[in-house]
C-alpha cells in the first residue's frame, strides 16, 4: 500500500514539467526514504534525478519498495487536471497495475480522482559516484535559463568557462558569435539574486544548448540553479525542490573528435 | 570539431 499525501500539490506539477520534454517514460521508485526517479533521455546523453524525501510529504506511507512505471506525458495530463492550490494524494495499492492521483482544493469542497494505469519498464539503474567538482556556479535560475535561450538562437553548442574572472557562456553559429560573462555577485537585496561562484580550477566544458534549455523547463520550481562542472564529467545542473529535495540533470559534455 | 558524449561512458549501470 502507498499513500503520498503532498500539500503543495503544484510542486508534483511542476516536476512533471520540468521533466517530461527530457523523458517519456520512467519508473517511479517509491521507498522509505522517498519518492524518486532515475531516466535518462532517449539518445543517453542527458539523465535526470529527482528526488522528493518523504519527509516533505504531510502523510508518507509505502509499505515496501515499489517502483511504478509510467508514462510522463499521460502524468502531466492527470496533473494539469489538478489546481495549482489543490493537495496531491497518490495512490496505489500492492500489485496493482494502476495510480490512482487525487486532488483535494484548499477548503475540501472539491475532490477528484484520476486513475492511470501504469506500464512496465525495463529501466537501467546508474550509479552516479560522488564528485569533486572543479567549479560550482549558482545563479538565479531565470538568468540561466535567459542565457540559454537567447545563445540557442544564435548558436548549437554552449562552452561553459569559469576562471577566477567568472562564468562565461559561449556560442558560435553562421551568423556570428556571442558570449555572456557572469561575476561573482553577492552584493544584492535578496540572497537570491546572488551569483557564487566556487572554483578550485578554471574549467571549460561544451554542451549541447538543445538539453540546456530543456533543463531550464525546471526554473519554476526554484529561484536558482547549481551548475557543477569538472572536466571530463557530465555537467550537473541542480534545481531544489522546496525543501523536499531536488531535480539534478546530468548532462554529458561534446567531446574532442 | 567535436562529438556528442554518453552518459554511459561516465556513469556504470548498477
Amino acid at each position: 500500500m502507498l499513500e503520498l499525501r503532498l500539500v503543495q500539490g503544484s510542486l508534483l506539477k511542476k516536476v512533471l514539467e520540468a521533466i517530461k520534454e527530457l523523458v517519456t517514460d520512467a519508473n517511479f521508485d517509491c521507498s522509505a526514504t522517498g519518492f524518486s526517479l532515475q531516466a535518462m533521455d532517449s539518445s543517453h546523453v542527458a539523465l535526470v534525478a529527482l528526488l522528493l524525501r518523504s519527509e516533505g510529504f504531510e502523510h508518507y506511507r509505502c509499505d515496501r519498495n515499489l517502483s511504478m512505471g509510467m508514462n510522463l506525458n499521460n502524468v502531466s495530463k492527470m496533473l494539469r487536471c489538478a489546481g495549482n492550490d489543490d493537495i496531491i494524494t497518490l495512490k496505489a495499492d500492492d500489485g496493482s497495475d494502476t495510480v490512482t492521483f487525487m486532488f483535494e482544493s484548499p477548503n475540501q469542497d472539491k475532490i477528484a480522482d484520476f486513475e492511470m494505469k501504469l506500464m512496465d519498464i525495463d529501466s537501467e539503474h546508474l550509479g552516479i559516484p560522488e564528485a569533486e567538482y572543479h567549479a560550482i556556479v549558482k545563479m538565479p535560475s531565470a538568468e540561466f535559463a535567459r542565457i540559454c535561450k537567447d545563445l540557442s538562437s544564435i548558436g548549437d553548442t554552449v562552452v561553459i568557462s569559469v576562471t577566477k574572472e567568472g562564468v562565461k557562456f559561449s556560442t558560435r553559429g553562421d551568423i556570428g558569435n556571442a558570449n555572456i560573462v557572469c561575476r561573482q555577485n553577492t552584493t544584492v537585496d535578496k540572497p537570491e539574486e546572488a551569483t557564487i561562484i566556487e572554483m578550485q580550477e578554471p574549467v571549460s566544458l561544451t554542451f549541447a544548448l538543445r538539453y540546456m534549455n530543456s533543463f531550464t523547463k525546471a526554473t519554476p520550481l526554484s529561484n536558482t540553479v547549481t551548475i557543477s562542472l569538472s572536466s571530463e564529467l557530465p555537467v550537473v545542473v541542480e534545481y531544489k525542490v522546496a525543501d523536499m529535495g531536488y531535480i539534478r540533470f546530468y548532462l554529458a559534455p561534446k567531446i574532442e573528435d | 570539431d567535436t562529438k556528442q558524449g554518453n552518459i554511459l561512458s561516465f556513469f556504470k549501470k548498477v
